[in-house]
């Protein structure tokens, strides 16, 4: 089980993205 | 999910654990950034709003990764005809975080199904930390499964009677191969690849077993509640921000317990 923290290291991008896209794509 | 594999990070960058008192109970995913969409038998009425701990970025239930994000709830709406026309009819909940998501690679929205979307020909996948076994078997990493969409009129056929599965609800699972959603990935996703976007079609909802093959998995029809779920989102307020005297004494607070950390990470 995660634990409850706060965090936010993730890199920030505009708050506004498209939905549906993902940087990584199946095959 | 019963029949899936391990998903790689990134991969499904909406999917999002719903926490209750510290465990895993439910999916959810991200609409934008105040917004989760998720089950409303997640959120019954007689759950403590303040026991719920969001997280976003998760991929390994064990591990906060690189990318994790955690975040409280400050409301959770449930469709009013939750449990009103169906014992799980309305099935569907919007929750507002109090504080908002930052995005990143591995923390994405998923996009609604409009009113008028086409459900033909197209590919859908599940996701999610549910059993993956009837026994009980938990998994430690994210779920997925691809899972092929089952017309309403056969899913009302197979369940035995119209009135079982309504309209507002949708049938997918791989009946041949047992490929399917368990307990535990209730609210989260059905999603479906519309030339490279992802929409969300579905929000796991409920069945009978995981593992009886003429009993697919029931979802809560997204597009059936895309209007609803629009207006909350234009009309809710933004949750109040803390006052900078208090922001100043939670950071007081939460510094205690980092300095403790790095003072044992150099024993």
């Amino acid at each position: 089980v995660a634990h409850r923290r706060p965090l936010s290291e993730a890199r920030a991008l505009n708050p506004h993205v498209a939905c549906g896209h993902r940087y990584i794509q199946g095959k | 999910i019963v029949g899936g594999m391990d998903a790689l990070e990134g991969k499904w960058p909406w999917q999002v654990s719903v926490h209750y008192r510290g465990f895993h109970i439910c999916g959810g995913t991200i609409i934008d950034e105040y917004w989760i969409l998720s089950a409303a038998h997640c959120f019954d009425r007689d759950k403590n709003i303040e026991a719920f701990d969001i997280y976003v970025g998760l991929v390994d239930l064990r591990f906060v990764g690189n990318h994790t994000q955690w975040f409280e709830v400050n409301k959770v709406i449930l469709h009013p005809t939750y449990e009103v026309y169906h014992p799980v009819g309305g099935d569907i909940a919007l929750v507002q975080l109090k504080s908002r998501i930052v995005f990143s690679d591995s923390v994405l929205p998923v996009c609604i199904a409009p009113p008028d979307v086409n459900l033909h020909n197209v590919t859908c996948w599940s996701t999610g930390w549910g059993l993956i076994s009837p026994q009980g078997r938990v998994p430690e990493k994210l779920q997925e499964v691809r899972v092929p969409l089952i017309s309403l009129p056969l899913c009302q056929l197979l369940y035995g009677h119209p009135s079982h599965v309504m309209s507002d609800m949708l049938c997918a699972g791989d009946i041949w191969n047992v490929r399917t959603v368990c307990e535990g990935d209730s609210g989260g996703p059905l999603v479906c690849d519309f030339n490279h976007t992802w929409l969300q079609v579905g929000v796991v909802s409920w069945g009978r077993g995981c593992t009886y093959p003429m009993y697919p998995a029931v979802y809560a029809r997204v597009s059936y509640f895309s209007k609803w779920i629009q207006y909350y989102r234009e009309h809710t307020p933004l949750p109040s921000q803390p006052l900078p005297a208090l922001s100043l004494m939670v950071g007081a607070t939460v510094s205690v317990p980092v300095t403790m950390l790095a003072v044992l990470s150099m024993l």
